[in-house]
Order: structure tokens, then C-alpha cells, then sequence
């Protein structure tokens, strides 16, 4: 049977903002993404979790490249919106296995949960769709990471 | 030029799970994830966002036919883990645009975003792929943010 796992990616060119505990309203995450737009960065992950006494803590990631740029135009923002404050973590990286039958397969999430573990590899932030399952987690990881996921789901290396 | 967004998926069997404030150290997501990938139960979007004070929060989503099962298999857990509590939310619906020119293209987390600000649509969390961008929201609000989604990004409803 076809192993659902197709690939593991990795990116290590990313710097994740998160804007902390701003209120957790309509319009908030409008005003919060209009600004990165409007200076044409690109945004890669986003990541909005459930809040807590009426706030919320927003994130997204950009290429380390656009910091400067990111850095000046999301302080006003986060001013603006009384967030508690802006965090910038340049330390991160970007893992996800990658399959299209990732999502109906319950053991995959656990699975690659498993293998950073077991590596002692923290975990930063997770997002899934329904082909892929991305974690966070500190760049000098990186490595170490991705040879793990590749033994574990037994894949070649690409 | 072909529009970047060819639609707008969602859906409203979806039940979502927090364990708030969980140890931020390695094994806990593999902890967490374990027990419903045992007991065979689908889990959809995962979202853990940035940490604090050593813990971090892991949401998941399921079908709403898989939550006795799923209450049954984490309450444990969440003890186990210290959780400060296990929130269970079923007011919730999932709502995605989607598109294989979505990340690339700066402007369509704001205007997503922006259109469920105008409809006073509160966003519950926010996740994004290449291709899709995905928020949870009230349940009963659904069928609006459709319809208003469609406008904005000019589709024909599907
Ligand atoms: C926090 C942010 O997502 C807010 N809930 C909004 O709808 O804009
Ligand atoms: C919170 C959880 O993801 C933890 N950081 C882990 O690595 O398992």
C-alpha cells in the first residue's frame, strides 16, 4: 500500500512575529494582516489559537529578509491595538510531512509527534491541512529533524 | 487573469477541543495526540500557537459524531498533563478560501479577514497552507460568512 507520507519539507528561512494578547473582536486580525499587505510582504504561515479573557495571540511567519520591513511596519500595530507585545523569533524553522492521505490516517499527527520527541525536539507551533502537518521548532533542529521524519515514514532523502 | 481564490469551502460538524496550558517541553503534543489516534478517532485542524510561561495551548478539531468518544479519551489526558482545563466548543464551524495562488498573493488573509470583520463575524483561530486560508468561527454565523466570501472574491456559488 502507498505510504501516505510523500515528503518531508523543511524551511529554515523564517522569522515568526506574534502579536500578544490583542482583543479577541471582529476586526482585529483585518487590522493586523492590512498593514503587512499594504507593504507587500509575503506571509507564510498564520496562526490564531483560541483566546482567553477577551484576547488573543495572532503569529505569522515571513522570510527572514523582510524583518526590518515586518519590524516597522507591525509596531503601530501592535501599539495601536494595546497588545501586551510583540514578539519576533528568529531562532524558528519550518518541518512538515507531507501526503495526501495524511488527514484520514489518525496515527500521522502522533506519529511525527513521536519521532521530535523522542529527538527531543521541542515544539513551537503546529498547523495542519489536510495534506500536511507543519510544526515549528528551532532552526539548529532542523537537521536533526528532517533525517528523523525521513527513517520514521521511510523515505528516501530528496 | 484567473482568479487566485476558486472557492469557498466549510463545513459545521466540527467540534473543537483545547487543552489549555500544557507543558511546553517535548513529548506532550505526542502525548496529547496519542490517545485519539488509538482510539481510531479523525482529528482535522490541529492549531498549537506560541508558548508562555512554559505552557502552550493544543486545539484539535473533530466531527461532532466523534465527541463522547473524544471527551471520554482526553479528560484523562488533560489530568495527566496538568492541563488548566479541557475546553470543549461546539458552536463552531470551519470556513476556508481557497486557491493555489492564495500565499503568494499578499492581500487575501486581509481580505478574507476584512469581510468577516464587516459582517461582525468574530474569528476563533486562524490557520493557513499554500492553498487555503482557514478560520474557525460561530457556527450559526456560517451560512453568512459563505455568502459574504463569495461576493468579495466574486465566485459563483458552488
Ligand atoms: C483575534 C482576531 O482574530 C479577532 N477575533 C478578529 O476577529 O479579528
Ligand atoms: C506543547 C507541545 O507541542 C510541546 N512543545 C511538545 O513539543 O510536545
Amino acid at each position: 500500500i502507498r505510504n501516505p507520507v510523500r515528503g518531508i519539507a523543511h524551511d529554515t528561512d523564517v522569522t515568526r512575529f506574534t502579536l500578544v494578547a490583542v482583543p479577541d473582536k471582529p476586526g482585529v486580525a483585518a487590522k493586523v494582516f492590512h498593514a503587512p499587505a499594504e507593504a507587500k510582504i509575503n506571509i507564510d504561515v498564520i496562526v490564531q489559537n483560541m483566546g482567553a479573557d477577551g484576547c488573543a495571540d495572532l503569529s505569522f511567519t515571513i522570510a527572514d529578509a523582510d524583518y526590518e520591513k515586518a519590524l516597522k511596519v507591525m509596531e503601530p500595530v501592535a501599539k495601536e491595538l494595546n497588545a501586551k507585545k510583540l514578539v519576533v523569533d528568529q531562532n524558528v524553522a519550518k518541518i512538515s510531512i507531507v501526503g495526501t492521505g495524511i488527514r484520514s490516517h489518525p496515527g500521522y499527527a502522533d506519529k511525527m509527534f513521536s519521532t521530535l520527541a523522542s529527538e527531543e525536539i521541542n515544539i513551537l507551533s503546529i498547523t495542519t491541512s489536510e495534506i500536511r502537518i507543519t510544526c515549528l521548532i528551532e532552526r539548529d533542529k532542523a537537521q536533526q529533524a528532517v533525517k528523523a521524519l525521513h527513517k520514521v515514514f521511510e523515505l528516501e532523502k530528496v
